[in-house]
């Protein structure tokens, strides 16, 4: 219904719920997502990014959404 | 883990660009 994939779906729910300043890395994803390859992360990170869902924070590894304040 | 100021602006100018990217897709949708 948002024009997201299941993928990006889950992926952004995970940022969205991360509590922390710095944000997530994706290593953190791809502990959580145990089924999702680091690849189709970095992909779904990549277009959550340029969509404007998420942004990097202290380094380009870590993020954040743009809607969880 | 805490922030020093410079990385917390760094972050806020990160989610301010993002703010203006996510502003821009939702305009061209409609």
């Amino acid at each position: 219904a948002n024009g997201l994939s299941p993928s990006q779906n889950q992926v952004l729910s995970l940022i969205r719920s991360c509590p922390d300043a710095q944000g997530i890395s994706t290593q953190d994803l791809k502990q959580r997502l145990s089924g999702m390859s680091l690849a189709v992360i970095k992909q779904a990170v990549e277009f959550l990014s340029n969509e404007g869902h998420i942004f990097s924070t202290i380094d380009e590894d870590h993020f954040k959404s743009t809607d969880n304040d | 883990m805490s922030l020093t100021a410079e990385q917390q602006r760094k972050i806020e100018e990160n989610r301010q660009r993002a703010l203006a990217r996510r502003a821009q897709r939702q305009a061209a949708q409609s």
